[in-house]
């Protein structure tokens, strides 16, 4: 049968959901044994950001699509989070193929890096469900005339775990590093955003990104770095 | 495949990305 957007975007939801089966809803042996080693074990951190960060993405989630909606909100940050586990396991496969060290305390117990690599899974997720499927042009209104949030592209998803995109930009090719099975389509997808976020998003007033280059220039060449608006 | 182009070197990783090395 011929290619259709519905039929290509059914196929990839098949496929990242028979991706993921064999992942859990809970850290494997192997991640468990990495948590395990830290200095510092990071699960009930893991665990309490999680719930955290669940409640705020369904929230925004149900504001968007609508409250009957929300159990999709659930069933996609579940997804989401099967992806971030199995792409932390195997990007920390790699740092200890890489560095020969077992005890990753300080990565793991970073808030920005686990809300990055959580952001980055719930943003491949989004995509492949097609995020813009509820795009109505930004805003609808509810029954009492309020407006309501529909567009849940990205950088949606920042705005929701409250993540600076400069953040958000250091995962992106470890993960695609991490993920060979990604489709073309979602590979090209996080592209756009790391384009977007280099062209535009980490260049806001706001960013830490400013800082970090007063630190790298030393402060006397602080006033060197151009304004946003330049 | 994908055509997306790998920047990071190789012994550059997640790690030196969160200054965690």
């Amino acid at each position: 049968p011929p290619q259709t957007p519905i039929r290509a975007a059914m196929t990839s939801i098949q496929q990242l959901r028979g991706d993921l089966t064999s992942s859990g809803d809970q850290p494997s042996t192997n991640l468990a044994t990495y948590f395990k080693n830290c200095t510092v074990d990071p699960m009930q951190a893991v665990l309490s950001r999680l719930e955290t960060l669940e409640q705020a993405f369904s929230q925004r989630f149900g504001l968007a699509v609508g409250p009957r909606c929300i159990v999709l909100g659930c069933q996609r940050f579940k997804l989401g989070v099967r992806l971030y586990y199995k792409i932390m396991e195997a990007m920390l496969k790699s740092e200890e193929k890489r560095l020969s060290v077992q005890n990753f305390s300080k990565l793991l117990n970073d808030s920005t890096f686990h809300t990055s690599l959580l952001a980055c899974a719930l943003e491949v997720v989004m995509a492949t469900y097609g995020g813009g499927s509820f795009k109505t042009g930004g805003y609808n209104h509810d029954a009492a005339g309020d407006p309501v949030e529909t567009d849940l592209c990205f950088p949606w998803i920042l705005d929701v775990v409250d993540l600076p995109a400069f953040d958000f930009y250091k995962v992106i090719e470890s993960f695609i590093k991490a993920e060979p099975t990604l489709s073309k389509d979602i590979v090209k997808h996080l592209e756009t955003c790391e384009n977007l976020i280099m062209e535009r998003i980490a260049w806001r007033t706001d960013s830490p990104l400013f800082e970090l280059l007063k630190q790298e220039h030393g402060g006397g060449a602080a006033d060197q770095v151009e304004t946003p608006a330049s | 495949s994908h055509d997306y182009h790998f920047g990071l070197e190789d012994h550059e990783g997640i790690s030196e990305l969160f200054d965690c090395d």
